[in-house]
């Protein structure tokens, strides 16, 4: 609003003067040469005299750019595509350009704060203008534009250039800010590109490996997180409409990329990643499930006589992000829980547990799925930690009778099938590489198994495991030795039970699983 | 037992703008930069073509198995790239070396007739690449300053 | 069952890293080398 009268005429001068510099074929002038005479330019128009009209020449200049692109895609037919778009790239990657000069040399050298201001006040005012664009242009709305200058802008400013590398985790934070801004939630339209940008080779690269002691790893989940969250509604529902399939089948691809070079980071973050990823998703949380630290060697789950106790990494405790306890809400309950697990008391804890998960009656969706994982990972967690102070390690009979297990086994019983299908869920879900967790909810799910005292519990558990394992690769390896001991290991009389005979494919199923672990 | 979930209204709105950027992608060019020549953008082959890069085609052990003209072509048409950069050791791997004043790789044809600090003198096979055809040139000064 | 992750176009026995020419979500296939920006000695950007 109130633009001074002429801001308008200079924005489009200056940029259209810029373009034609920076795309002129026989400009031998350096980029620096040409930009130090441009900004003397900007000066004289008075472009550079205040903090407010330097925004407004960007919101301007970013609006005339992304008009100019809807207007030549308007234009563009099948055969033109490649020119119109190269068209497009010209006039963008100038602006680009200017961006970039401007970030990288306004304030001096030394004085990174007002280079990484700038930054953010540009970003800022393309991400508003994306918004409003995204708003007013409703199903119309074009994506290219955007996506082309926050890519091309991510490339220039991590081009390998001292000045920039200077303050080149502010500027990986100023883009991650920007597209947690614009995640699809927020602009659906936007959605295709934003998950290409988040996942473009540069950018995984400097957020997941170049940047030193992970500090990257923080900023990546959280858009991560923004995906799953906008995804899961849609897979909620086993039937994918085709622009959805699209989107899942372009986030395995990307999940794959962090398996492969980055599953450390998928082990830090699988917790939260799982919390949001609707539990049908059972591909792509075991897929989020099955990573493992490289330097670690899994032991073949079908090992005859498998130790999985005497293994040296069961004992080491895994890195687990989000802070899980602090999800555990409200504070009264989390303090009931504590005093609970602390004194067995007060008792009316246990019978009040299931009305603290449920929040509504409607059929699918009647519990806090969150607030029981969480309260899963806290309890087997405290478990672990008591059985450890009494200087014993977790196994079948130390994590029997306690007050974590009261829990657990009153969670067992007392959930309608629904709730109990997403307290297994919760344990299931810590079923990983070899770590305590895995060890401990491994010897739980056997536990509740063995001392479940309706078979619904125990065909549950089996349900709950199966289904995990007959979907495509990958399994986590916690899951497969879990269900091999299920089946292998007399104590739990698997074979008797009725429902294990209660289909042929089923059985068949099972005896296929036995004969490859012999 | 979760049984599917109707999509609440806000969803139902995302969804709709979700499938109208379905319909125009981005395309992978979008995302790289201006490529003078060869830009990263698809085309319809018929399926019988090769579809996907052949397995290990971008190790320097695939550039040198490829003709010298193939190298030069990606030499000049691929700048920038690491393709260009493959190509350029594979050359020097073929004993060609890069003068930075002419932009064009020399080899020796024969041992120099004079060597110096500065320069060295001689019959050279050179490729140009205006005429795209490699030529000799006898009695050439390469001036080691302008030895990449 | 889910997808067959090997059958989309990524390499997963490679013992390199993927990303660095990771085509993005969408393509069936890694970049190729001319798809991959390098750093190049500045005398060869002829153009």
């Amino acid at each position: 609003f109130e633009d001074p009268p002429d801001l308008y005429e200079k924005t489009e001068f200056l940029l259209r003067e810029w373009v034609s510099i920076i795309n002129s074929p026989n400009n031998k002038e350096p980029p620096s040469k040409a930009f130090s005479m441009f900004v003397h330019q900007m000066n004289v128009q008075g472009i550079l005299k205040t903090d407010d009209l330097i925004t407004r020449f960007f919101r301007l200049s970013t609006s005339m750019v992304v008009e100019l692109s809807y207007r030549l895609l308007s234009e563009q037919t099948v055969t033109t595509s490649g020119q119109i778009r190269l068209k497009i790239y010209h006039t963008l990657d100038a602006y680009v350009k200017l961006i970039a000069m401007l970030v990288k040399h306004s304030g001096d050298t030394q004085n990174t704060q007002t280079k990484i201001n700038l930054l953010n006040k540009v970003l800022g005012i393309i991400a508003g203008v994306l918004l409003q664009d995204h708003e007013s242009h409703h199903s119309d709305f074009q994506q290219l534009p955007y996506h082309r200058i926050f890519i091309m802008l991510f490339l220039e400013l991590n081009s390998a250039d001292p000045v920039l590398e200077a303050f080149n985790f502010q500027i990986l934070t100023a883009f991650c800010h920007t597209l947690h801004i614009l995640r699809p939630a927020k602009s659906p339209g936007f959605a295709y590109s934003w998950l290409e940008l988040i996942s473009h080779r540069v950018f995984i690269g400097r957020l997941l490996q170049i940047t030193p002691q992970q500090k990257g790893w923080g900023l990546y989940a959280q858009l991560l997180m923004d995906l799953f969250k906008f995804l899961a509604p849609f897979l909620r529902n086993a039937e994918l409409a085709k622009p959805v399939t699209f989107m899942y089948k372009g986030t395995l691809r990307v999940l794959l990329i962090l398996l492969h070079d980055f599953p450390e980071f998928l082990c830090d973050y699988h917790y939260g990643f799982c919390d949001v990823v609707p539990p049908n998703c059972i591909q792509m949380r075991n897929l989020i499930l099955s990573a493992f630290p490289r330097n670690m060697r899994l032991p073949d789950p079908f090992t005859p006589n498998l130790k999985v106790d005497m293994l040296q990494e069961i004992a080491h405790a895994p890195r687990v992000s989000p802070n899980f306890a602090s999800m555990i809400q409200p504070l009264t309950f989390k303090k009931d829980l504590d005093s609970y697990l602390k004194a067995r008391a007060p008792v009316t804890f246990l019978s009040e547990l299931r009305s603290n998960l449920q929040v509504s009656n409607e059929p699918g969706v009647r519990y806090n799925i969150s607030l029981l994982n969480a309260l899963v990972l806290y309890v087997g967690t405290q478990a672990i930690s008591f059985i450890r102070g009494k200087g014993l390690s977790p196994n079948m009979s130390t994590i029997a009778h306690s007050a974590h297990m009261d829990i657990f086994q009153n969670l067992a019983v007392d959930l309608d099938t629904e709730g109990r299908y997403l307290f297994l869920n919760a344990i299931a879900n810590q079923l990983r590489y070899p770590n305590s967790h895995t060890h401990y909810f491994s010897c739980t799910l056997l536990y509740l198994f063995h001392e479940a005292n309706t078979e619904a519990i125990q065909e549950q558990i089996t349900r709950v495991l199966l289904e995990r394992l007959i979907v495509n690769r990958p399994h986590p390896w916690g899951l497969l030795i879990t269900f091999i001991e299920m089946i292998k290991n007399p104590t739990y009389k698997f074979w008797n039970h009725e429902f294990v005979h209660c289909a042929p494919e089923i059985e068949k199923l099972f005896e296929s699983v036995a004969r490859s672990c012999m | 037992p979760l049984g599917p979930v109707p999509l609440q209204k806000e969803h139902q709105m995302q969804f709709q703008m979700m499938e109208a950027a379905y319909y125009h992608m981005p395309v992978p060019s979008d995302s790289e930069k201006i490529r003078p020549y060869l830009p990263r953008n698809p085309f319809a082959t018929p399926s019988y073509y090769i579809q996907t890069p052949l397995p290990h085609s971008d190790t320097l052990e695939f550039f040198q198995r490829l003709s010298t003209e193939s190298l030069f072509f990606i030499f000049y048409y691929m700048e920038g790239t690491k393709a260009q950069y493959l190509a350029a050791k594979a050359l020097k791997k073929q004993s060609w070396r890069f003068h930075t004043k002419y932009m064009m790789w020399f080899q020796r044809h024969e041992e120099p007739k004079l060597i110096n600090e500065e320069y060295e003198q001689g019959t050279y096979i050179y490729f140009d690449y205006e005429k795209w055809s490699q030529r000799k040139k006898e009695g050439f000064i390469f001036e080691y300053k302008y030895l990449e | 069952l889910g997808q067959d992750l090997t059958a989309l176009g990524l390499n997963l026995n490679s013992p390199e890293n993927l990303f660095p020419s990771f085509g993005g979500p969408w393509a069936e296939t890694p970049c190729r080398p001319q798809d991959v920006d390098f750093h190049v000695p500045p005398e060869y950007l002829i153009n």
